[in-house]
């Protein structure tokens, strides 16, 4: 799972 | 990035630009949902949070800032500056059946119990259900301004094609966010009878009319 920081995603 | 999410991210943009044209340009936000788009706000802002703490790429932020920028824009336009053209008789959607369920979920189930990261599944939980008072706005009316159609099916092609960017990175880069997928495929599944409806009236050139 990937932190909120990584959330590359808009 | 892959063409998914970009075109993805373009429909998006696209979406927000019609809708805030379409209130400026007639000077009326008839026919729209202000709840809906004070739900947007709020999922814009909630998600965003990460603009103050982290950066990602001029692109990210760059969008980040006009989503949250138009989102407000609407909402203003509609419940200040146009609001005499504002049809709250029809906006009757009762948003708190939306949002404290999204709440409580968004606490019971994510992948990180901090803050930014509850908000952050917070705002995917409500985008999946936030076009809801729009959709059940335009069932009470019966009807939509073609142009608010053009908006909806911009809105829905989004996360329909971040359904196709999330196959790609999975088969690709093996990431993949299961709160993320869920709340995507909710929220696809309810546009698909207005896609039906825009794809066989809209794109004949009729009107989008429901039987009353």
């Amino acid at each position: 799972m990937l932190s909120v920081a990584y959330k590359d995603e808009l | 990035m892959n063409v998914f999410r970009l075109t993805g991210d373009l429909s998006h943009l696209a979406a927000i630009i019609i809708l805030l044209l379409k209130i400026w340009k007639s000077r009326s936000c008839a026919g729209i949902s202000g709840k809906s788009q004070i739900l947007f706000a709020i999922v814009f802002t909630t998600r965003y949070l990460d603009l103050l703490t982290s950066f990602i790429s001029i692109y990210n932020t760059s969008m980040k800032v006009i989503y949250i920028g138009c989102a407000y824009a609407t909402v203003y336009l509609i419940y200040m500056k146009f609001r005499a053209t504002y049809d709250g008789n029809h906006d009757s959607f009762r948003v708190e059946f939306l949002v404290v369920p999204v709440g409580g979920l968004a606490v019971l189930v994510n992948h990180d119990f901090s803050f930014l990261e509850i908000l952050w599944t917070f705002s995917i939980y409500l985008e999946s259900v936030a076009i809801l008072p729009q959709l059940f706005m335009i069932s009470k009316t019966g009807e939509a301004e073609t142009i608010t159609t053009h908006y909806l099916f911009c809105l829905g092609l989004y996360r329909a094609l971040y359904l196709l960017n999330w196959i790609w990175r999975f088969y690709f880069e093996s990431f993949f966010d299961m709160i993320a997928i869920v709340a995507g495929v909710v929220q696809t599944v309810l546009y698909c009878d207005f896609f039906y409806l825009y794809i066989t009236k809209v794109l004949k050139g009729k009107k989008l009319s429901l039987p009353a």
